[in-house]
């Protein structure tokens, strides 16, 4: 059954698409079988992909609001790079579950009716014993999207961008991930912090770095996310960092990312 | 009577808050009087600026929810730096109406009221003819509280990183503002797309400012914000960037910001 988690932090452009994006692929290339749902309204993450989420297309809206199954949004995407496993040349793909601007009303529309906090997870539900990984990538606010994430997921991330600002939000988000824990979803834990955009040269992300271990202490994973270039280019190819850019700091640093989430799956 | 801005685009860190707190700077040194409005519930604005909104602060959800007089919940923030104007040393100072935690109820609570677009707009009228800059830092979402920003300015300014996610969001921005100045706000203008987090060594940022110009031609101010690591740390400091560091790239690239923005007031 799938091991399912919300990537949240209501702080925005701290990383969180480009994380979900990118740790999806690399644990398909790492063989697991993986969902991505882009919960978003802006529909960064199937933009990201190059996937056109237009009238005709099935979103996630479409599966909350119970208009159609869950197995009915899927798109495949398949990964660029040709990858050789055990001497076999594959090609590999994860599922993506997209979005659009239909969702931006989803707050008001949903609002009203009956567990419209579990809307997500009654949807996930039906289709966990199909996938590895479930990742689900969050708009930048508290909102009932958001909720929804939260009380459908196991484990929840929190990608902070190592800079004052995006640093000084997480205290309200793991207060509203607490008021979560209690009320809602009991089962759930937080994954980490998830420091991004680290320059060791600049003496702010440093800092910063430095008051996360003192406040958050062992929540902070130990891989950060350095500021790389290519991170940011990708999107405009459609393609992960794997496929974009096999030798860089971006695939280093969110392939050994995704090893210690998987290991901190079977000890967690 | 004041020219009211909001300063909106619902990509998260681009650049918005950053945006209102020096152009807010850069108007009161300049010798305007400037109201800066956070209407984020995160309060990045009010931390920005080392302000503390307690449980006994006067908030602009105060203020939305006709609890006070909007004059009761202005906060004075000095400009740290000191200014030599016309051979005088003075303490310029600019007015923070601060925000909380308590705003992110504003989209449920005040959803249902009469007038609930323009809450803002009439708390702005009372107000108006105190200044001759109100400035508004939005949330990164497109909610009743961003609806409320719009149809209180008479200019919208777009912040947009020149990376490629955060163009592609600018289409949908573009087309919720029509809306808006067909349905609520027909004076609504777009003041024009401010290029944010420019560096010119980075092929991505080059290609994206060609394309922001081919897209939308004059709507692109000419003054971009380079990417400058001192932007990011004056925060902890609490401070404006004429404050932090006058002689930097930030101090230049705002200050031409508040000339351009000043001199399309008095063209527009
Ligand atoms: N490590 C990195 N190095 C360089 N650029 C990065 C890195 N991580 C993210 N970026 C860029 O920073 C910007 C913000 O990232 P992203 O869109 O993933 O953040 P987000 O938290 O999902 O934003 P939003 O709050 O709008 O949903 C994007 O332009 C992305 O390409
Ligand atoms: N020109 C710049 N150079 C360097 N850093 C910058 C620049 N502009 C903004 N930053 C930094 O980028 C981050 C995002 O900026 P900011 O918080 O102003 O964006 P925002 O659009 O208000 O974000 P949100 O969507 O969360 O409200 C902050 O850490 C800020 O310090
Ligand atoms: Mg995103
Ligand atoms: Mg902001």
């Amino acid at each position: 059954r799938a091991e399912i988690a919300a990537f949240l932090n209501q702080k925005g452009g701290v990383g969180k698409t480009t994380s979900v994006v990118n740790i999806g692929a690399g644990l398909t290339i790492l063989g697991k079988k993986v969902l991505i749902v882009d919960l978003d309204a802006q529909g960064h993450l199937t933009t990201f992909l190059g996937i056109e989420a237009d009238e005709y297309t099935n979103t996630v809206y479409d599966v909350l609001r119970g208009r159609v199954e869950p197995q009915d949004a899927f798109v495949k995407k398949p990964l660029g790079a040709r990858f050789t496993i055990n001497g076999e040349e594959s090609q590999l793909s994860m599922t993506v579950m997209p979005s659009n601007l239909d969702l931006a009303g989803a707050d008001m529309t949903l609002a009203n009716g009956p567990e419209r906090e579990s809307l997500l997870k009654k949807a996930m539900n039906k289709i966990r014993g199909d996938f590895d990984y479930i990742l689900i990538d969050c708009p930048p606010s508290l909102s009932l999207l958001s909720t929804n994430a939260l009380v459908a997921s196991k484990k929840v991330y929190i990608p902070v961008q190592t800079e004052y600002l995006a640093l000084e939000s997480v205290e309200n988000l793991m207060k509203t991930i607490e008021v979560i824990m209690d009320r809602l979803n009991p089962s759930l834990q937080i994954g980490g912090l998830i420091a991004t955009r680290f320059d060791g040269r600049k003496i702010i992300n440093r800092h910063v770095v430095e008051s996360m271990k003192e406040r958050f202490g062992s929540l902070l994973l130990n891989t950060m996310i350095r500021e790389n270039i290519v991170l940011a280019e990708s999107p405009s190819h459609g393609q992960d960092i794997f496929t974009y850019r096999p030798r860089s700091n971006g695939t280093e640093d969110y392939m050994s990312l995704c090893l210690e989430i998987m290991g901190a799956g079977s000890s967690g």
